[in-house]
């Protein structure tokens, strides 16, 4: 594995998004895996829709029906990928722009979906597997604790205490070797994550959080996404 | 003893009228508007606060900065219930697949 590694050095990562205020940062961990998936499968970089999944994605829990993907109320990014690959895809995000509500009647448009789901997969906790996953199948659909987001203005976040109950969807992009923490007076790895409240906040929308110790519960819920590979 | 010290710096006043400044800065970066005095000094008070939880989170995570950003007039479940989303409780569904394992030598 390389010391350092940074999706968006390889073209794979779509601009910062904005969720406004609405309870979707489920749909844009959801895009953000596949719009990586499908450029390592097409070599293309497609902004993805997440008002399709917002609006027509009401995928539920297989054992706890009501439980369900619910727009602006929050959802869950595996039942969005289930949704995505029943639904056979995702439209472009300029076909289907994000409104950030959730009043709205599905309009999706089978005819013009530009990517597609071919599976997907649950990656376990180890942070080795979720490197090389991130490596080997572009950057992942990961679950945090936002407690210290809302204060966060830059560097790599490594908390004493962390809560690991998850509460916020947000994608994995790479990861780096060398964030110094002047208190453990070392450098400490980091992980590279985009989140979806714009550019102004965090380091330019990116987040950085120390690695090693599942922080925040960073390392709890990481999801990979395949897409079809078009001819 | 005491006569010995005596106090350079302002008190709560201070610190106050500080606070009011940084609120004011905020306001205009992040294009922030109330719709009456109650409502402003409501959100003021939910500032004051966050300022002071910005600062206990610097103490507890003292590699990264942290301070006022565009969430600071909100309170912690305002900014939960708003801003992020995930529905945990849901289980995995029928076509979730485990990962294999990955080489992660050389």
């Amino acid at each position: 594995l390389p010391a350092d590694f940074d999706w968006r050095e390889h073209g794979a990562v779509t601009a910062v998004k904005n969720q406004g205020s609405c309870g979707s940062c489920w749909s844009f961990s959801t895009t953000g895996a596949l719009e990586g998936a499908n450029f390592l499968a097409t070599g293309k970089l497609v902004s993805l829709s997440e008002q399709q999944l917002v609006d027509c994605d009401h995928e539920c829990d297989p054992e706890e029906p009501g439980s369900c993907d619910s727009g602006c109320s929050g959802g869950l990014m595996n039942s969005a990928f289930e949704y995505t690959l029943k639904a056979g895809g995702l439209m472009r995000e300029e076909d289907y722009p994000y409104t950030g509500t959730d009043r709205a009647t599905c309009k999706f448009d089978k005819s013009k979906i530009a990517a597609s789901v071919s599976n997907f997969s649950v990656i376990s906790l180890d942070e080795d597997q979720i490197a090389a996953n991130l490596v080997k199948n572009g950057p992942l659909a990961v679950a945090i604790n936002a407690v210290f987001m809302q204060t966060y203005v830059g560097g790599v976040s490594c908390p004493y205490i962390c809560s690991k109950r998850l509460d916020h969807g947000v994608l994995l992009v790479g990861y780096g070797s060398s964030g110094y923490a002047p208190v453990r007076m070392k450098e400490k790895p980091y992980w590279i994550i985009k989140n979806s409240w714009g550019e102004n906040w965090g380091e330019s929308g990116f987040y950085k959080i120390c690695r090693g110790r599942n922080i925040c519960g960073v390392d709890s819920m990481v999801s990979t996404v395949a897409a079809v590979q078009t001819s | 003893s005491d006569s010995l010290i005596r106090q350079v710096v302002g008190g709560a006043d201070d610190l106050l009228g500080a606070e009011h400044r940084h609120f004011e800065l905020f306001k205009r970066r992040y294009g922030k508007s109330y719709g009456s005095q109650e409502e402003h000094e409501h959100r003021f008070k939910v500032f004051r606060r966050n300022l002071r939880r910005a600062q206990r989170h610097q103490k507890m995570d003292p590699s990264a900065t942290h301070g006022v950003t565009q969430f600071s007039d909100l309170t912690p479940s305002e900014f939960r219930k708003s801003f992020l989303g995930l529905r945990s409780r849901l289980r995995l569904p029928s076509d979730a697949n485990t990962a294999p394992i990955l080489p992660t030598e050389d």
